[in-house]
C-alpha cells in the first residue's frame, strides 16, 4: 500500500467509500428489518417504515434526471434491423409485454427501444367503457383511492402527501376571491365548487412493460397546466411505500380544469428513467430539463378568446404519453 | 410512472377498483 504510486491510492479511494458506505448501509436496513421483526413476535403492529430526512436527501442526491437523459439518448441511438428484435425481445421478456394488443407487432418496425415505449395498441385492444362517467386513462396498477381529507392525499395504505405541495396554490384567483377566506377554510374548500361535494383521487402506477400513453379519464376542459421540475425517483409501489410525500419530490405535469361536477385534474408524475412527459396539445412543455431551480413550477392557460373555458378533451381521447429519458 | 387523478364529485360517487387491483385504459374506474 505504501509503494503504491499515489494515482492508485486514490483511485482506490472512491471504490473504498463507495463499498464502505454501501455496506454500512445495509447493515442499517438488515438492523431495521431485525427489529420490525422483534416487534411482530411481540405482536406489535409495526407502523410502515418510512424514510428517514437524510434517506430521502440520499436518494435525492443520486444524479437520477442526468442518468434518465442518459439512458433516454442511449435509447434513441437508431439500432441496426438485426439487432432490433434480440434487443426488444428482451425487453418484452423482462417486462411482460403483451405484443399481440400492439399496433405494430413486427419488431423490425421499432428503430429503438423509446420508439417501442411509446408504442400505440391496436384500437380494439382497449374498448372505452360508454356508461360510467370515469374511466382509466392508462393501464397500471391501482396504488390508492378513494377521499381527500383534511388537505392529505394517499399515495399508498397509510403514507399521505399534502394536496397543496402536490397541486401548488390555487390558478384561478377568483374562487379564493369569491369566498371569506377564514381560518377553517381550507386549499381543499377552496378546490371544491359545490358545498355538497367531496374531493375524491386515484392513483394508477404505470409498470415498465405497460403501455405508456394516457388518455382522457372523462368528458372535461382543461383550462390550465403546471409543470414542476423534480427528482426522477423510482415510484414503484415498494419505493411509494418507503418515501412520503414521493409524488411532491417528482418531476409531474398536473392539468386542471372542470367537468360536469366541478374541479377536475390530472397529473403525470415521472419516474426514474421515464422522465420525460408529453401533452399532445401542450406544444410548449419541456419536461426533464438539464436546469431548472428547486421548488420552482411553470404554468400556462389554454384559456384562449376561442375556449372560454380551456381545450375540450372527450372520455378516451389521447391526451399524453410517457417517454423514456 | 404514475398518474394522479383528484377531482371533485357528489357524495354519492364510488369507485369500482380497489388498491392494488390491475387496471387498463378504457375501463370503468367509478361512477355516481
Amino acid at each position: 500500500f505504501h509503494t503504491a504510486p499515489i494515482r492508485s491510492v486514490l483511485r482506490l479511494r472512491p471504490v473504498h467509500f463507495l463499498v464502505a458506505t454501501g455496506g454500512g448501509y445495509a447493515g442499517y436496513r438488515q438492523y431495521e428489518k431485525h427489529k420490525e421483526k422483534r416487534l411482530q413476535n411481540l405482536g406489535v403492529e409495526a407502523l410502515p417504515r418510512v424514510a428517514s430526512d437524510w434517506e430521502v436527501s440520499l436518494y435525492k442526491s443520486v444524479p437520477t434526471r442526468l442518468l434518465s437523459r442518459a439512458w433516454g439518448r442511449l435509447n434513441s441511438v437508431e439500432l441496426p434491423t438485426w439487432l432490433r428484435k434480440p434487443v426488444l425481445s428482451l425487453y418484452i421478456w423482462t417486462f411482460g409485454v403483451n405484443m399481440k394488443e400492439a399496433a405494430v407487432e413486427d419488431l423490425h418496425h421499432y428503430r429503438n427501444l423509446s420508439e417501442f415505449f411509446r408504442r400505440k395498441l391496436k384500437p380494439q385492444a382497449r374498448p372505452v367503457c360508454g356508461f360510467h362517467s370515469v374511466i382509466s386513462p392508462s393501464d397500471g396498477k391501482i396504488l390508492s383511492l378513494g377521499q381527500v381529507k383534511n388537505c392529505e392525499v394517499e399515495q399508498v395504505k397509510g403514507i399521505t402527501y399534502s394536496l397543496e405541495s402536490f397541486l401548488g396554490p390555487h390558478t384561478n384567483k377568483e374562487s379564493s376571491k369569491g369566498k371569506p377566506l377564514s381560518c377553517h377554510d381550507s386549499f381543499q374548500k377552496q378546490l371544491v365548487t359545490k358545498d355538497s361535494n367531496e374531493l375524491y383521487h386515484c392513483v394508477i402506477y404505470l409498470a415498465p412493460g405497460d403501455y405508456h400513453c394516457f388518455h382522457s379519464p372523462t368528458d372535461w376542459k382543461v383550462s390550465h397546466r403546471r409543470h414542476f421540475p423534480g427528482s426522477l425517483m423510482s415510484v414503484n409501489p415498494g419505493v411509494a411505500r418507503w418515501i412520503k410525500e414521493l409524488f411532491c419530490h417528482n418531476e409531474r405535469v398536473v392539468l386542471s380544469g372542470c367537468w360536469k361536477h366541478g374541479f377536475f385534474s390530472l397529473t403525470a408524475v415521472g419516474a426514474q428513467n421515464v422522465g420525460s412527459i408529453r401533452i399532445y396539445f401542450d406544444q410548449d412543455l419541456r419536461t426533464n430539463s438539464p436546469q431548472y431551480s428547486k421548488g420552482s413550477y411553470n404554468d400556462f392557460s389554454f384559456v384562449t378568446s376561442n375556449n372560454h373555458e380551456g381545450i375540450p378533451m372527450r372520455k378516451g381521447e389521447h391526451l399524453g404519453e410517457f417517454n423514456l429519458g | 410512472s404514475t398518474i394522479v387523478l383528484i377531482f371533485e364529485a357528489p357524495k354519492d360517487f364510488s369507485f369500482y377498483v380497489k388498491p392494488g387491483q390491475k387496471i387498463r385504459f378504457g375501463e370503468a374506474l367509478g361512477s355516481l
